[in-house]
């Protein structure tokens, strides 16, 4: 699933 | 997750840790900007709106918990906190920060991934966190000598987006398709402002002298 950027990140 | 990322959080946790240790050991905030502290505290509320509807995991949302309640009390020790209020350097920190947030909610209207108000607040968060070190900075130059954990604070804050940057690189060079465009580029930026208060940090501790940015 092409995550939107940057959310599995703090 | 990979060992830059985990580096960087853990990293970016011992700023926050050694600034409460500041503030609850000498009772002070002398030489704390709180119009950075509160820059920060809107950065983790921009950015962690998907706090209760994307669960991403137990220590994501943990760490999401941490920076938004620490950045919270910190702001609050600083404004309402019978002793601690007392030793804010009011006239040094005049730093004027609405600036900052308006260039930044500007810019995150123009680039964002997706025009939707969590993407454009999340994309506003990045760019303000870029420059939410500023007032600091800048009160560390007009305040003179810097207490050690105060230097330390500025020193792990800065640290910790270099940490994400190797990370970025890792993520790149890893997986297909990864791109970090809006939080890479600005995330240089960020690192690339305490450049010179790396420099001054890295002489004090080289001539185990006091800490001294110059004016």
């Amino acid at each position: 699933t092409e995550q939107p950027e940057g959310h599995d990140e703090l | 997750m990979n060992i830059f990322r985990l580096a960087g959080d853990m990293t970016h946790l011992l700023s926050i840790l050694v600034l409460l240790l500041k503030i609850y050991a000498t009772k002070s905030c002398s030489g704390i900007s709180r119009k950075t502290q509160e820059l920060y505290a809107i950065v983790f509320m921009a950015r962690y709106l998907d706090l209760f509807t994307d669960f991403i995991s137990v220590y994501n949302t943990f760490m999401k918990l941490i920076f938004i309640a620490s950045s919270l009390a910190i702001v609050w020790c600083m404004r309402f906190h019978p002793v601690v209020r007392r030793s804010y350097d009011r006239e040094l920190d005049t730093f004027r920060y609405f600036f900052l947030v308006g260039a930044s909610f500007a810019l995150a209207l123009v680039w964002h991934d997706k025009f939707t108000l969590q993407e454009v607040f999340w994309a506003f968060s990045i760019y303000l966190e870029a420059v939410a070190i500023l007032p600091q900075l800048v009160l560390l130059q007009r305040s003179g000598n810097v207490d050690n954990l105060t230097g330390q604070y500025v020193f792990f804050l800065g640290a910790y987006r270099a940490f994400y940057i190797l990370n970025w690189i890792y993520r790149y060079m890893t997986e297909p398709r990864f791109t970090r465009w809006i939080a890479g580029i600005s995330g240089v930026v960020q690192t690339a402002l305490y450049a010179d208060f790396f420099y001054y940090y890295f002489i004090s501790w080289k001539n185990n002298s006091k800490l001294k940015l110059p004016a």
